[in-house]
């Protein structure tokens, strides 16, 4: 990032952390596994 | 103190002292020429005259004599006119600027405001590259973005490709397709039951 | 103008120096030659003169020439009539020429601050409207989790 303070210093320091939301989208793929197991189950079940 | 006449030189391209020095010599080596001619003509009539009583020498102190003349009034006149061009004709009037000096009219900038002028222009080459950097960086997150959007649109994507499997077979809306099949086989358990009671 | 002075002042000192070699003084310091041959003296003496005058003349426009010195002396007279009214003395060189390249230096750094600051504006202008679209894809972003969760959410 430019040593000096910019124009648009306040877009730049507030940039998210685009890593950690990707890394995110594990945590939703682990729970969706989750629901289908259950859902499987339950269905196996009913059957 | 002799005045250098520095500013002429600049506007003549020579120092005005050196173009009077120049005409001077250049003068007093024709009256010294036209001198020494002037004796050996008279010499050569002499030489064509076996009679006269002449000699050369005499003759020599004759040039001599006409020539220390001529070249007292020489010098006299010549620092006359010297001093008469030099002021009149060859010199730039103290109030006069010549016009490639006329920045130093325009901008007649100290060392400090020259020194705050260089400063401010740093300054601004500084806050340039900051900025052009600043560029770069919220251009590379724009990358990043479309990289991450692309990402989650994927995700999204997913979501949509699992709920039109489930329409494409029937369940349209999860939940109550859920509901309606456990109320059935709850249905199915009763008749179920029924018929072992019936069949006992 | 200078010009005319400069051919009126070399002309004066011409006619002075043939004034003061006069033939009365020529005749007299060759007076053995002069009575022996007057004619011939008058004719040596004349030559002479003719001579000495046309040397200087050409010497003259040689240097008038070299010089250049008619245009030089006509664009000073000009450049004298145009500061006329001139009040203060002008500038000159002092010598130092650290202090005098200073303002020859100064056009160039004004120019050169004007020019920094108008494509450090462009450049400002430019990032401001990729803030602007950096805003709005982070706000893109945060609408796809929510979405995402949503769904999730929805599922569970």
């Amino acid at each position: 990032l430019p040593s000096l303070p910019t124009s648009q210093a306040h877009v730049l320091s507030t940039k998210p952390n685009y890593q950690q939301i990707l890394a995110e989208q594990g945590e939703v793929w682990s729970c969706m596994e989750l629901v289908l197991d259950e859902l499987h189950q339950a269905v196996k079940l009913l059957q | 103190s002799v005045n250098p006449m520095a500013y002429e030189a600049q506007f003549f391209g020579f120092t005005p002292q050196t173009c009077m020095l120049r005409i001077y010599i250049a003068f007093q080596d024709y009256l010294f020429e036209m001198m020494l001619v002037v004796e050996s003509v008279i010499l050569k009539k002499l030489d064509g005259l076996p009679n006269s009583k002449i000699s050369a020498f005499q003759i020599r102190k004759s040039t001599e004599k006409f020539l220390l003349f001529m070249k007292e009034r020489f010098d006299q006149l010549f620092s006359k006119m010297e001093e008469v061009l030099l002021q009149l004709v060859l010199s730039i009037p103290p109030k006069v600027l010549l016009p490639e000096d006329k920045v130093h009219e325009q901008y007649p900038y100290s060392k400090e405001q020259f020194q705050a002028l260089q400063g401010e222009i740093h300054q601004l080459q500084q806050q340039y590259r900051a900025e052009a950097s600043a560029g770069q960086a919220l251009r590379a997150e724009l990358e990043e973005q479309k990289a991450v959007q692309a990402e989650l649109e994927k995700v999204l994507q997913w979501f949509d490709g699992l709920e039109n499997i489930c329409r494409e077979h029937g369940t349209g809306n999860f939940k109550e397709s859920f509901a309606f099949l456990t109320q059935n086989s709850k249905k199915l358990q009763d008749v179920l039951k029924d018929v072992e009671e019936k069949s006992r | 103008g200078r010009a005319q002075v400069f051919a009126a002042v070399v002309d004066t000192f011409l006619e002075k120096l043939v004034a003061a070699g006069s033939y009365q003084r020529f005749a007299n310091c060759y007076r053995c030659f002069y009575k022996l041959q007057p004619e011939v003296t008058r004719s040596i003496y004349d030559q002479f003169i003719s001579q000495l005058q046309t040397s200087v003349k050409e010497e003259i426009q040689e240097v008038k020439d070299e010089g250049n010195l008619d245009m030089l002396f006509n664009s000073l007279d000009k450049i004298v009539e145009e500061a006329k009214n001139q009040e203060e003395p002008a500038w000159r060189p002092s010598g130092v020429p650290e202090e005098d390249v200073r303002s020859a230096v100064v056009p160039y750094l004004l120019k050169h601050r004007s020019y920094l600051q108008k494509v450090l504006k462009e450049k400002e202008e430019e990032n401001q409207k990729a803030a602007e679209s950096v805003l709005a894809g982070r706000k893109r972003i945060a609408e796809l989790q929510q979405l995402i969760q949503a769904r999730k959410q929805a599922w569970q």
